[in-house]
């Protein structure tokens, strides 16, 4: 809006000139020779005299540079031959990536050499600016809008920023923090036609580096986090109903494929992460969910589940705590905390157990009654109050410790009170925390056990079994500690498995059993 | 039943890390050493 | 038993939007500096040719097995890139060494007739990147402040 005359024209001679400069040979390798000239025409057209100019000249820059690209792309659709989409690209990379060695060097040269907030002040400026344009042209254009100007140079101004040089690594967690939040804004539930671009750029290869190797105490893993986050919540309603359209499967694929190279490269982070991600991730996306739960740490030898007489609650790390980055107890509500807190303790207020289901209910609406989160949140602190309890009795978690407790109590009036649906979510809450070997593992496989020795109606044994078996049949991977609960079910002759109705209704189902009873014997 | 997962594209065994070389989240090839943009010294930057 | 859920408005424009993007996805050269002198130029070729890199491709033995011309055309037609990288690697190996100011790479062809602090003195072998071939110099001087 009201950009003083003139500058369109002048910012467009500037662009111009400097595109010169940055391809001609003799402005050195990183166009350093090329640049101290051009920012003396910069001040000689007034460009750096206020704040307010610099933000125009920006926003004109980008403006010229996607035109640029959008006219190419248009001429290269009129007549392919003469322009193939490599010449396009080649074409329109010309332009953009002088654009992006533009900013670098302001960013790098603004302020002086110790000064990183000027330069991190223009950094998240120029992010800004090309969001506000990527938007409005994402608005404007809807279907016709094209993500490859807005990559290019999301890309390329991120690999030039993490070049190896002492001034870009000195400010290089504040630059990390200015690009999360700048794909964080442009997530794709707010720009979906940005969508396949912003999951390319969060899987290019030096920001995964950078945000869950390179930087130091694992600072960049919160951040990283969240971007998953944003994923699975745009993904969540398409997955929920199955059905996706092919573009949607290449999304949901592409998305496979990082999560692939995030547990085989960065386990850890996806343990440490897990709760967060399965509180998005609907309850029916069983592999994508399993593949999350598979997770465990690298310098942990998993045994083989179907070790006969496997020992559990013998291995080293059966009674050490994973790790929980994610604040779950921040989505209960502060009476419901209190009250539940309370009921833990001293089993009061009485009105806690049957007040609990209307706590967790949301709407009467099929499909759509429970607080996932809520009830994920509340099954998982209660699991860890339970744990702390029994270890304060000087006991470790088992069969025998886990019964008669204000926190079984809970699971169990949540067993029999919910309906099928709630029981569903409720269980899926249990099954998520089995995993590697570790204390809440244990405790919650119990539980699951348990629940299922103490049922009161076939209904809830068979729904345990379904729970396990849809993560069962999946493609792999598969927690360990699924494997573990699913082989003491079937083995153990105290929860008489193998008399139940259900475990004999179809014919593939019991062959099924049977199947993965013989590769446990 | 959910995809076969060893079907992507990514050698799920490899005793390296996958992020050096992964192209594209859209892609079953990983990057080949010519795709990978590199640091390299400011004197073999000869063209 | 959570059964599906109606996609809602958001949900119907977000997937339309999706459904127009994936028409133009992006490519793998969005994600790489511009290859002046090797851009990517997919054509299909017989089934029978080598579709995939060879195994351990990107290794340094691999690279050593490589011929000198060929790790010179990697060296200089894939700048900026691992390739390169790997191919200056092999060649240091090979006891090439790369002279910063001719940027070229010169390997001794016989014991220097002389060797001071600042340099060496004698008969080398030089690739010539412009000529493309590899050339013998007699009585160049190797100013060692231009060894990389």
């Amino acid at each position: 809006y009201d950009d003083p005359p003139g500058l369109n024209e002048k910012t467009e001679y500037l662009l111009r000139e400097w595109v010169n400069i940055y391809h001609s040979p003799t402005s050195g390798r990183d166009s350093t020779r090329g640049f101290s000239t051009f920012v003396q025409q910069m001040h000689q057209q007034g460009i750096l005299r206020t704040d307010d100019l610099i933000t125009r000249f920006f926003r004109l820059c980008t403006e010229l540079c996607v035109d640029l690209t959008y006219r190419l792309l248009q001429e290269s659709n009129i007549s392919p031959s003469l322009l193939n989409p490599t010449l396009v690209r080649a074409k329109c990379f010309h332009t953009l990536d002088a654009f992006v060695r533009l900013i670098t060097l302001l960013v790098k040269h603004s302020g002086d050499a110790a000064n990183s907030v000027t330069k991190i002040n223009l950094l998240n400026k120029v992010l800004g600016i090309v969001v506000g344009v990527l938007q409005q042209d994402h608005d404007q254009r809807q279907t016709e809008f094209h993500q490859m100007p807005y990559h290019r140079i999301f890309i390329m101004l991120f690999y030039e920023l993490n070049a190896p040089e002492h001034v870009l690594e000195s400010i290089n967690f504040q630059t990390l923090t200015a690009f999360t939040n700048t794909y964080h804004i442009l997530r794709p539930t707010k720009v979906p036609g940005f969508s396949f671009a912003w999951l390319e750029l969060i899987s290019y290869r030096s920001f995964i580096s950078r945000m869950l190797l390179q930087t130091p105490q694992q600072k960049g893993w919160p951040m990283y986090a969240q971007l998953l986050i944003d994923l699975f919540k745009f993904l969540g309603p398409f997955l929920r109903n199955v059905e996706l359209t092919k573009p949607m499967q290449v999304l949901y694929r592409g998305t496979l494929r990082l999560l692939l190279v995030l547990l085989h490269d960065f386990p850890e982070f996806l343990c440490d992460y897990h709760y967060g991600f399965c509180d998005v991730i609907p309850a029916n996306c069983i592999q994508l969910r399993n593949l999350i739960l598979s997770a465990f740490p690298r310098n942990m030898r998993l045994p083989d589940p179907f070790t006969p007489n496997l020992k559990v609650d013998m291995l080293q790390e059966i009674n050490s705590a994973p790790r929980i980055l994610t604040n779950f107890v921040a989505v209960m509500p502060a009476n419901f905390r209190k009250d539940l807190d309370s009921y833990l303790k001293t089993r009061a207020p009485v009105t806690f157990l049957s007040d609990l289901r209307g706590n967790l209910q949301l709407s009467n609406e099929p499909g759509m009654k429970y607080n996932v989160a809520l009830i994920n949140s509340l099954v998982l602190y209660v699991g860890t109050q339970a744990i702390q309890y029994i270890y304060s009795k000087g006991g470790t978690p088992s069969m025998s410790t886990i019964t008669h407790s204000s926190h079984m109590d809970i699971f169990q009036n949540l067993s029999v009170d919910l309906d099928t649906e709630g029981r569903y979510l409720f269980l899926n809450a249990i099954a998520n925390q089995l995993r590697y070997p570790n204390s809440h593992t244990h405790y919650f496989s119990c539980t699951l056990l348990y629940l299922f020795a103490e049922a009161n109606q076939e209904a809830i044994q068979e729904q345990i079994t379904r729970v396990l078996l849809e993560r069962l049949i999946v493609n792999r991977p598969h927690p360990w500690g699924l494997l573990i609960t699913f082989i003491e079910l079937i083995k153990n002759p105290n929860f008489k498995f193998w008399n139940h109705e259900f475990v004999h209704c179809a014919p593939e189902i019991s062959k099924l059993f049977e199947s993965v009873a013989r590769s446990c014997m | 039943l959910g995809n076969d997962l060893t079907t992507l594209g990514l050698n799920l065994n490899s005793p390296d890390n996958l992020y050096h070389k992964f192209q594209s989240p859209f892609s079953k090839q990983p990057c080949r050493p010519q795709d990978i943009d590199f640091f390299v010294p400011s004197e073999y930057l000869t063209n | 038993p959570l059964g599906p859920v109606p996609l809602n408005k958001d949900n119907m424009y977000q997937q339309a939007m999706l459904e127009a993007s994936w028409r133009h996805m992006p490519h793998p050269s969005d994600s790489e500096r511009l290859r002046h002198y090797l851009p990517r130029n997919p054509c299909p070729t017989p089934a029978y040719y080598h579709q995939t890199p060879l195994p351990h491709h990107d290794s340094i033995d691999f690279y050593l097995r490589l011929s000198t011309e060929t790790l010179f055309f990697i060296f200089y037609y894939m700048e900026a890139t691992k390739a390169q990288y790997m191919a200056a690697k092999a060649l240091k190996k090979q006891s090439w060494r790369f002279h910063t100011k001719y940027m070229m790479w010169f390997q001794r062809h016989e014991e220097p007739k002389t060797i001071t602090d600042e340099y060496e003195q004698g008969t080398y072998i030089y690739f010539d990147y412009e000529k493309w071939g590899q050339r013998k110099k007699e009585g160049f001087t190797f100013e060692y402040r231009y060894l990389e």
